[in-house]
């Protein structure tokens, strides 16, 4: 009964998580910052990740490849990039 | 770049530090915030003013997680360093920096000057732009403080919603109306030759031009030198590889295409005299080491190897440069012969045989 530890499985979650989290700060249309909460768009989350990927100038996939992930894991502004 | 419309409905606006981060000294997060807010009003007609008590158009805070009522969370160390809200009311304007990063003035941590300046950006109206060498680019990257950080997307953004020099009309300004180089009115501000360029300035504008091989190319001066304000008046290259630019009574030296520091100074540290409120042309003679200054019909010369200005002086021009009667607009040496500027003509000068060859249009370097 040895616990079956997946590290692929968790490493996928991990990145599906990363990958979510960033496009719905940064890809989701916001309203008015003086009304409080969020508007998530109605897009796919690969139509976000495609908008995410050229707006970094890289190859437009719409899957979340290495460089992709690189470029969300970077310190940045928390300022949405599209959709002010 | 992109911005969000309208900005701010008025030029001067006030700033509040409501609280420091423990990561640095008060003065240094002080100085850092002034500093940043200097980089936008440098290329704008924006004034920033700090307010210690009350409701700043740009409140600024350092936070993390959930903080006070803002809708948007920090998320501990690095993620988001900090986010700002367009122009507007409530909490239209503030900043917000998120005190789980590690702050500094230098390269290590997160430089507070430069994220501040680009949260500033956003606290003004510019929204994230995806040109990698803008200091709105979302991604944070450090450059030497030293540096000025506004890349010409970043200049052309800001300016597109305020307008650039600090006389610019409140309104949003018109595009600029370019001038007409082929034009038969044709006339410049300065001129200077850069290594085996000549440029010439006017406006807002200046064209690089390669004589030996008939290229010409325009630009934005705040493109090259985003620190010098438009309508520079006199500019020469000296002795050392550097060019200086003249404006009213300042100058600055460009060395490699940077501002050096410490410019603009005072040009009566030149050796001009109080009374001397502008330079209306200047040029060095690479012959002789001498820079001739020209200010209404007279001159004044300077040693670039003592650095100092010669006795003697001011002087009659046209006692040194026989026919050059009117008012000096501009002037540059090329291939040892002096070329001087007056409205839309230009006269070729020998200054060994001190005596003019030919007079020409003043664009006749542009292939018109």
């Amino acid at each position: 009964n040895t616990l079956v530890i997946h590290p692929e499985k968790d490493n996928n979650e991990e990145e599906a998580k990363l990958v979510q989290d960033y496009l719905n700060k940064y890809y989701a249309v916001e309203p008015d910052p003086n009304q409080l909460g969020w508007k998530i768009n109605a897009e796919s989350t690969a139509e976000k990740l495609k908008k995410m990927q050229q707006f970094f100038g890289l190859k437009v996939t719409g899957k979340p490849d290495t460089e992709t992930l690189e470029i969300m894991k970077k310190p940045r502004c928390g300022v949405p990039d599209v959709g002010l | 770049y992109g911005f969000t419309l309208p900005g701010w409905k008025k030029t001067k606006l006030t700033y509040r530090i409501v609280n420091h981060t423990p990561d640095m000294s008060k003065e240094d997060v002080d100085k850092a915030i002034q500093k940043a807010f200097k980089v936008w009003s440098t290329v704008t007609p924006l004034i920033f003013i700090r307010i210690h008590e009350g409701i700043a158009d740009i409140m600024i805070a350092f936070g993390t997680k959930a903080h006070g009522h803002c809708p948007r969370y920090f998320d501990g160390p690095l993620g988001v360093l900090a986010h700002a809200f367009p122009p507007g009311n409530g909490f239209g304007g503030d900043v917000h920096f998120d005190e789980d990063e590690d702050w500094t003035t230098g390269s290590a941590g997160f430089n507070l000057f430069l994220v501040a300046a680009h949260e500033f950006g956003h606290a003004l109206g510019l929204s994230h732009s995806n040109d990698q060498r803008a200091l709105m680019f979302p991604n944070y990257a450090y450059i030497s403080p030293s540096e000025f950080p506004l890349s010409s997307d970043d200049i052309s953004g800001i300016q597109s919603i305020y307008g650039s020099s600090p006389n610019a009309p409140d309104k949003r300004p018109t595009t600029p109306t370019l001038p007409k180089t082929c034009g038969p009115q044709m006339s410049f501000d300065a001129i200077t030759t850069l290594r085996r360029e000549v440029i010439f300035l006017k406006g807002r504008h200046l064209w690089r031009v390669y004589p030996d091989n008939s290229a010409v190319e325009r630009e934005l001066i705040s493109t090259f030198w985003p620190t010098l304000p438009p309508g520079i008046e006199a500019a020469y290259e000296n002795t050392k590889d550097q060019i200086l630019f003249f404006k009213g009574n300042k100058f600055w030296v460009i060395s490699g295409y940077q501002v050096l520091l410490g410019y603009p100074k005072n040009i009566n540290t030149l050796g001009f005299p109080k009374g001397v409120k502008k330079i209306d042309a200047a040029v060095c003679n690479k012959n002789t080491g001498k820079t001739d200054f020209f200010t209404g019909n007279k001159y004044w010369r300077f040693d670039e190897n003592s650095q100092s200005m010669e006795e003697g002086y001011p002087r009659q021009t046209v006692d040194e440069f026989p026919g050059i009667i009117q008012k000096v607009d501009a002037v540059f040496q090329q291939k040892g012969l002096f070329y001087f500027f007056h409205g839309p003509k230009q006269w070729e000068f020998d200054p060994t045989a001190k005596k003019i060859i030919r007079k020409i249009k003043s664009n006749s370097w542009f292939n018109c």
